[in-house]
């Protein structure tokens, strides 16, 4: 994991300053969280990691905000109908190298089936898995890849800084480099944690809501 | 595209955690561009495990919620940063504060507008101080303000006052356009348009030969 990890190297991350520290580490600096990030031969090139997964351990209160764009994706329309019903997930399933937008019923129906298939193997509900896509705009997801690729890349799973990294590398589509961070703070006296990753580089201009 | 996966274990209700979620994104993710084209894929998701213990967050107005928000905008305000910088064939960032609006919503309008214009994001690629550019885009944001309190300063030069362009060391300016492009730096524009308490950040990057090439080479 830690190997996959150094593909690109990662950005520098400018923090406006606050009373906040940076801490090591990205999505599973937090308490609850694991990571991993691995190469399901998905994208058209090359052996960069391509799938990612982060898990919450317990039900996490859920919020999501999604692209304007009426030519919305397959995950990005599952998403707001999966948060509709429900204010809680706990993982989230991301695929680089198909955006799988553009693809009409069947692209949604493959994003169902992913999410499903991921349920069954964390033994969770389907309603608790979100997903995010990105890559070629108009390819579906390639679904067989991606669904032989599930166990080795829940297999992965670590709360460590490397389950983060991976996870960072294997979101990036065109970037030259992983974006992750985290930090800790004081909310009401106790330290709480905010990790993160993101990925973009070109087709970039986001109006989310 | 941009993807985000946010997390934290800070404790927080469903209602509020949504709310304060959509406030980080538009002062971040919402306040980037770089090229203009909004994807059919932007997504953040953001999960709160509530492990941490700290005090549970049911109102915008607490002050544990002004804390959290703070947090928030922080995380998404670093990685949409780093997503401009590493825009498709950028050499540096571009750092867009817009002072003196009438609002946050109306200085960010207008700091996104400077930071999306191609001429702008050409101009800086071409190491030209060209405040022309800058005034124009801060105009056609659609936010009315007075040209006469326009000003304009390029990293510490000043371009701009009163609406009126200033003599400066073009050279110079033109030098630290250079070097933030050497280095993968980053250039801060600062545009004052009146006496309002709204201030508002945008990011971008310049525009290069190589965006070009990068797009004409994948495949939609």
């Amino acid at each position: 994991v830690s190997a996959s990890s150094n593909l690109i190297p990662a950005a520098p991350i400018h923090l406006p300053e606050g009373p906040w520290t940076q801490i090591p580490g990205g999505v599973t600096a937090a308490q609850g969280f694991k990571a991993a990030g691995i190469y399901g031969g998905l994208r058209a090139k090359g052996e960069k990691p391509d799938l990612a997964l982060v898990t919450c351990d317990v039900d996490a209160t859920s919020a999501g905000s999604f692209t304007t764009n009426v030519v919305a994706a397959a995950p990005v329309v599952y998403c707001k109908n999966t948060l509709s019903i429900s204010e809680t997930a706990r993982a989230v399933l991301i695929n680089a190298g198909q955006a799988n937008a553009a693809t009409g019923d069947a692209g949604y129906q493959d994003v169902i089936e992913c999410a499903s298939a991921l349920a069954k193997l964390l033994k969770m509900g389907p309603e608790e898995v979100l997903i995010e896509s990105t890559g070629v705009v108009g390819q579906r997801i390639k679904k067989g890849a991606l669904l032989e690729s599930l166990p080795n890349l829940v297999n992965s799973l670590s709360s460590s800084i490397q389950g983060a990294d991976s996870a960072a590398v294997a979101i990036t589509t065109t970037d030259l480099v992983s974006k992750s961070v985290a930090v800790e703070s004081q909310v009401g006296g106790k330290t709480i944690t905010i990790g993160g990753m993101a990925k973009g580089s070109g087709m970039i201009h986001p109006n989310m809501a | 595209t941009m993807l985000g996966v946010i997390t934290t274990d800070a404790v927080v209700t469903s209602d509020i955690w949504r709310k304060m979620v959509q406030i980080a994104v538009n002062r971040s993710f919402n306040q980037i561009t770089v090229d203009g084209d909004t994807s059919t894929n932007d997504t953040v998701i953001a999960l709160a495990s509530g492990l941490s213990g700290s005090p549970r967050i049911s109102s915008l107005q607490s002050e544990e919620a002004v804390q959290l928000q703070a947090c928030l905008d922080a995380v998404m305000q670093g990685l949409a940063k780093s997503i401009a910088w590493d825009g498709e064939g950028a050499t540096c960032l571009i750092e867009v504060t817009v002072t003196g609006g009438q609002n946050e919503a109306e200085a960010a309008k207008i700091a996104r507008s400077v930071a999306s214009s191609s001429l702008l994001k050409a101009a800086i690629y071409g190491r030209d101080p060209n405040w022309g550019r800058i005034a124009c885009a801060a105009g056609y944001a659609g936010v009315p303000f007075d040209l006469t309190k326009l000003r304009v300063v390029l990293g510490d030069i000043l371009l701009m006052d009163g609406g009126e362009p200033q003599l400066f060391d073009r050279a110079a300016a033109s030098d630290y356009l250079k070097k933030a492009g050497e280095m993968h730096g980053t250039v801060e524009i600062k545009v004052s348009v009146g006496d309002g308490l709204g201030i508002g950040q945008a990011w971008g990057c310049d525009l290069s030969y190589d965006y070009v090439k990068i797009n004409a080479e994948y495949t939609t």
